[in-house]
């Protein structure tokens, strides 16, 4: 029902009625996403909801989903989470597509126990939760639902403390004792948390988290001792081993090619000079054959703008310290299959001819100026 | 925007508006390159494919459409692997043009901010978008300064919510000046000291900004970021 293109509705929505994009009514099952009622005996949800929500977004952001979690902690009525989330993220029936209910009981309990709470902050119980709009249990043709007793009252952001009280995760070891038994500052490992504990600042991540390309601990330890790789094989930002040889060749070795990053810089000197990093080792380009088409590829492809300026300068003398060697430019390089400045310079046995090796200037596009406001005469 | 005021045509030339039939405007999103924008991932929700996209530059009024209008359709969407829509992390997407844009005065590309570079908590910047006022939604852009919040006082607000290195936090805590539905994926500006204009913050989410419930928006934390979109630009310009 997403498009303009007459689609007939699904079978729980109005028979084959034309979708039109302004029947809000035109519900459909969805997965329950909000983080707060993810522990339910069912997983999937319509909207609007009864809190006229539109979608799970909203919800999520809504008044409502900061105001149950927060009453919940008063240990108010066992199954106020779950009717909170009853009537959040309502559960949708798979076969009608048709949103059930929480049973009134459920509802009035619910008020009667955490509405006076409210009351004490100044606070009021939220407005379009009039339990009478919701049906009575065992009422003839209509199916509503009532909390199984080993319900979770806790939802996952919540931690539950011996007690039996609900606080929220956050408050878990968090050096203040927030359940009236002390239990949420026990035991505040990361393993204890089912956490993973980085070795530099002590900070907890989720184990799906180690060795996935991002690092996650402040020293990068969680993407560190990944992977093996042989001593002619480096290791891709994902941890794959790719040969050296294939290290910035113009393509894609490593599958978030990653292979292929930071192949081309220039050097803090003066003037900068064009590095090429290649088969697992730096190189300088000599400046035979080199134009400044090239030129201009290499200032964009370092992400600085297309305007360049070549300039070349001698290259190191044989046999003084640190002297590099240096690359070619291919003498088909504009037939070559690479758009990559890499993927069009090659070693080479012969000496550079030139003895001039190349450096750029670069000027970078320009960015975030406002046209000066006009003037006029008055 | 909720407590901002109409912009003057071509202050913001970066801003563009996200545009999807029938709806029209869906997102913001700001222009960084000749042919590369950036706008939120949750604006892509159920609409992923590039096909049914088109972005808009150089309007002020959404209603009537400028001489100094251009318009792309979207050539690639790129998601950020790690964007959790129950989380609203890593919110962010890199947009690909399918022709490069016209740099005009009423169209041109904001300044990525350096690796690390953060604006510093109580910066004043500017949030800009098409999004909704509170009582009714514009048609002309809106604009809204606002003030950076630290990370660890942007969590007191928002106890549900875990604020991550990748967000950032920028309003009052009163609300009187914030973001709302419509402006997601529109820009968060901070001005350097040589006049230019950064990008720091992508509207994100925050509380139902017409609601009692207030406090700053949440924005993504667009430095968090900016080596993953070079590498994105690279890759693709590049086709590796």
């Amino acid at each position: 029902c997403i498009s303009t293109s007459h689609q007939p509705c699904s079978p729980g929505c109005y028979g084959n009625a034309s979708c039109d994009p302004r029947n809000v009514n035109c519900s459909r099952c969805e997965p329950i996403s909000l983080e707060l009622c993810m522990n339910l005996p069912y997983n999937s949800t319509s909207f609007p909801n009864y809190l006229g929500h539109h979608s799970q977004k909203e919800s999520s952001v809504s008044w409502e989903s900061s105001l149950f979690p927060a009453l919940v902690q008063t240990n108010c009525y066992k199954y106020l989470m779950f009717f909170a989330c009853t009537i959040l993220v309502p559960k949708c029936d798979p076969v009608t597509q048709q949103k059930v209910p929480p049973c009134r009981s459920l509802c009035r309990s619910s008020k009667e126990r955490c509405e006076s709470v409210l009351g004490i902050v100044g606070l009021q119980w939220p407005e379009d939760t009039d339990c009478a709009q919701f049906p009575e249990e065992g009422q003839a043709n209509t199916t509503c639902l009532l909390p199984d007793p080993d319900v979770d009252e806790c939802s996952p952001s919540h931690f539950k403390c011996r007690s039996g009280r609900c606080v929220l995760a956050s408050k878990r070891c968090n050096g203040h004792m927030d359940c009236d038994d002390d239990s949420d500052e026990e035991h505040c490992g990361c393993k204890e948390r089912g956490l993973w504990e980085c070795p530099g600042n002590k900070a907890c991540i989720k184990h799906s988290m180690i060795c996935d390309g991002f690092p996650d601990c402040s020293q990068l330890e969680d993407e560190k001792n990944c992977s093996v790789c042989n001593d002619n094989e480096l290791e891709c930002n994902n941890h794959e081993c790719v040969h050296r040889t294939l290290w910035c060749d113009g393509r894609k070795h490593c599958s978030d090619s990653s292979d292929e990053w930071n192949c081309v810089s220039l050097s803090n000197s003066t003037p900068s000079v064009l590095m090429v990093y290649k088969t697992a080792s730096e190189y300088q380009v000599c400046a035979d054959e080199w134009n400044s088409q090239l030129s201009g590829l290499a200032c964009r492809q370092m992400g600085l703008g297309v305007s360049a300026a070549t300039v070349e300068t001698v290259l190191d003398e044989p046999g003084q310290p640190g002297r590099r060697r240096w690359l070619h430019v291919h003498p088909d390089w504009s037939q070559r299959n690479s758009s990559a400045l890499q993927g069009l310079l090659e070693k080479r046995g012969h000496s550079c001819h030139s003895r001039k090796k190349v450096a750029l200037r670069c000027t970078k596009d320009e960015c975030g100026r406002r046209p000066a406001a006009r003037m006029v005469k008055r | 925007i909720l407590g901002g005021r109409t912009s003057r045509p071509g202050r913001w030339p970066w801003q563009c508006s996200l545009q999807s039939d029938p709806s029209g405007h869906i997102c913001g999103c700001v222009l960084i390159g000749r042919k590369w924008a950036l706008t939120v991932a949750h604006c892509f929700e159920g609409r992923e494919s590039a096909d049914v996209w088109k972005v808009v530059m150089g309007i002020n009024n959404l209603d009537h459409p400028s001489p100094f209008m251009q318009t792309r359709y979207v050539k690639s969407i790129i998601v950020h692997s790690r964007y959790n829509r129950a989380v609203v992390d890593y919110d962010i997407s890199v947009i690909e043009l399918d022709s490069e844009i016209e740099v005009t005065s009423y169209v041109r590309p904001v300044c990525l901010p350096d690796r690390g570079q953060v604006p510093k908590p109580d910066t004043y910047c500017y949030i800009t978008g098409w999004g909704h006022m509170g009582n009714r939604m514009p048609f002309k852009l809106q604009e809204g300064e606002v003030r950076i919040i630290s990370l660890s006082q942007c969590q007191s607000y928002f106890d549900m919510k875990t604020i991550t290195s990748r967000m950032l936090c920028a309003g009052y805590e009163a609300g009187t000046i914030d973001s709302c539905m419509g402006d997601s994926g529109g820009p968060l500006v901070c001005r350097e000291g040589d006049g230019r204009w950064s990008l720091y913050g992508l509207t994100s989410w925050g509380s139902v900004c017409f609601s009692k419930v207030l406090g700053p928006g949440v924005y993504a934390n667009v430095t968090h970021f900016t080596e993953w979109i070079e590498r994105q630009i690279y890759l693709r310009t590049f086709n590796l």
